[in-house]
């Protein structure tokens, strides 16, 4: 008889492709893109979610394994077993997808001699959520490899395939984050060779010059401007590189695409770990992966519910401060514990405003604490600001000429009104030019 | 149908097994399934990738069983048999 069929207590499952094709036309990006593809095809009618993480300890580890690889499923060279997943369960492989590497995986290729990597994915994900084979000719989960199923973007499971699932999980309640037509871009396919199709730019990208910023952070040396679902980026020596911003969830792995702004960002000092807060939990990440476990409650702090405004690591004594509304908390990152006496009642530092939008160490020992469109230096040490701050934001940081709003209909790049042939005289005050790379 | 050859079989037989169609020959004595075995064994795999269940090793069976396929099996591994 059919064996019980086992499923995923959990609804939040981790993945992490952790070897590649060797020897692959297709690059590691399109891998991770295709398999992102093919879990969404499951997670975009069920109520599963899940994400890429960096760690070891992902639920669904994938891997292009050769001949024998110390399962009960050896390959075989090119041809006959393709690939397995393994059903879940409590053994430690519950979900692990491992695809041969000696075949050679193709996409979007008319190349009939290839195997689709997108169709043996979306139905080896259908094991490795718990699905058996079927005998149905139309089921993605017939045992036998029936050529590629079509574009990953537009592709939709049979109906036999989505009731066998539903009797598993149930029916998505709300439609899938990443199916919502507003949600963040997912990662990038190459597009189909014939018709290369030019992204219309967001209409929803801030403009640096005429915004305050949710959060800004010193990550690894580089400066982070955060706002709503966009950052900018300063390298060491303050260059910004870029004046478009990048997108905060295609480069920071793990967030839950429905966040739409973040409250504080700061890079922990004991183990440069980077820590997001949003509302009542936290996240951590290793690089650009969040980490397993997360996001966690805020209340590891110490903190009360309702998050925090700002939060950095102040060179001075290396405690990191928390701030929110018009009190500031002091933590001590080697006991992990709040020092006593805090909450306490802002400013710490004369001249600093008493609600903050955000605050940052920077390589140079100050503190810089942001609100609205300025922002106010304190030197190393000292316990007041600088003389003559606050100063403005935009111009200093990102690179703007005083008061330059958005243009209107322009993309507010620096010298949008430069008349085709004419050189474009853009400045900053430092009077560096100013250029973007728009690719 | 021609009969098939011994290679086949062999194959054939391997790859029953491997999927679930026939329980796991016994290490020990490897021995050989027994006629009626094999024909339901290959009948139950025809019914399973859509071909008419003739229990027979034909051409359009070997073809299907050299088709790239995922490895799990397709019906739960019967325990194999151990010798009473």
């Amino acid at each position: 008889q059919a064996p019980a069929p086992t499923k995923w207590n959990k609804r939040n499952l981790s993945w992490r492709v952790r070897t590649f094709p060797r020897d692959s036309p297709l690059g590691r990006d399109t891998v991770r893109a295709l398999m992102h593809y093919a879990l969404k095809v499951w997670s975009d009618i069920t109520p599963l979610n899940f994400h890429e993480v960096a760690g070891s300890q992902a639920d669904i580890q994938i891997d292009f394994s050769t001949a024998d690889h110390n399962d009960r499923y050896p390959f075989d060279g090119p041809g006959g077993a393709v690939a397995h997943a393994f059903l879940p369960g409590d053994h430690h492989t519950a979900g692990d997808t491992h695809f041969d590497n000696d075949e050679s995986w193709t996409f979007r290729s008319p190349d009939a001699h290839g195997i689709d990597l997108f169709a043996v994915a979306v139905h080896e994900f259908g094991h490795a959520i718990g699905l058996g084979h079927v005998a149905a000719p139309r089921s993605v989960m017939q045992p036998y490899y029936q050529g590629p199923v079509g574009d990953p973007l537009h592709y939709g499971l049979p109906y036999e395939d989505r009731v066998r699932v539903w009797q598993l999980y149930g029916v998505r309640e709300s439609v899938s984050p990443t199916a919502q037509p507003d949600a963040e871009e997912p990662p990038l396919l190459p597009e189909p060779p014939n018709n290369r199709s030019s992204t219309p730019p967001r209409k929803d990208v801030p403009h640096r010059c005429s915004t305050h910023f949710d959060a800004v952070a010193q990550i690894r040396g580089e400066a982070f401007f955060f706002k709503g679902r966009y950052f900018w980026r300063l390298t060491r020596d303050r260059q910004l590189v870029s004046l478009q911003p990048a997108q905060v969830h295609r480069f920071w792995r793990g967030l839950p695409l429905q966040l739409d702004r973040v409250d504080a960002v700061y890079e922990r000092t004991s183990d440069h770990r980077i820590v997001f807060f949003k509302g009542d939990r936290y996240w951590l990440f290793k690089d650009n992966n969040v980490e397993e476990g997360f996001p966690r409650p805020v209340s590891d702090f110490g903190l009360p519910p309702g998050g925090v405004d700002a939060a950095f690591s102040w060179a001075h004594n290396d405690k990191t401060y928390f701030f929110k509304d018009q009190l500031y908390w002091r933590y001590d990152e080697h006991t992990r514990r709040m020092d006593p006496g805090h909450p306490a009642q802002s400013p710490l530092w004369r001249g600093v405003p008493s609600v903050l939008d955000a605050a940052m160490r920077w390589s140079d020992g100050a503190a810089y604490f942001f609100r609205g469109q300025e922002y106010w230096k304190v030197l190393d040490g000292e316990l007041a600001v600088a003389p003559g701050y606050p100063q403005s934001t935009a111009r200093d940081w990102l690179v703007c000429r005083d008061l330059q709003a958005a243009p209107e209909g322009t993309d507010g790049q620096a010298g949008a009104h430069a008349r085709p042939g004419q050189r474009d005289q853009s400045r900053s005050e430092d009077g560096y030019q100013v250029c973007s790379c728009s690719s | 149908a021609p009969a098939p050859s011994a290679e086949d079989l062999s194959l054939g037989v391997d790859w029953l097994s491997r999927f679930g169609y026939l329980p796991p020959a016994d290490p020990t004595t490897g021995q050989l399934q027994a006629p009626e075995e094999l024909s339901k064994a290959i009948a139950a795999m025809q019914r399973f990738g859509g071909l008419e269940a003739t229990g027979v090793l034909d051409e359009a069976t070997l073809a299907l069983m050299k088709t790239p396929r995922c490895s799990l099996p397709d019906l739960p591994m019967a325990p194999a048999r151990r010798r009473r």
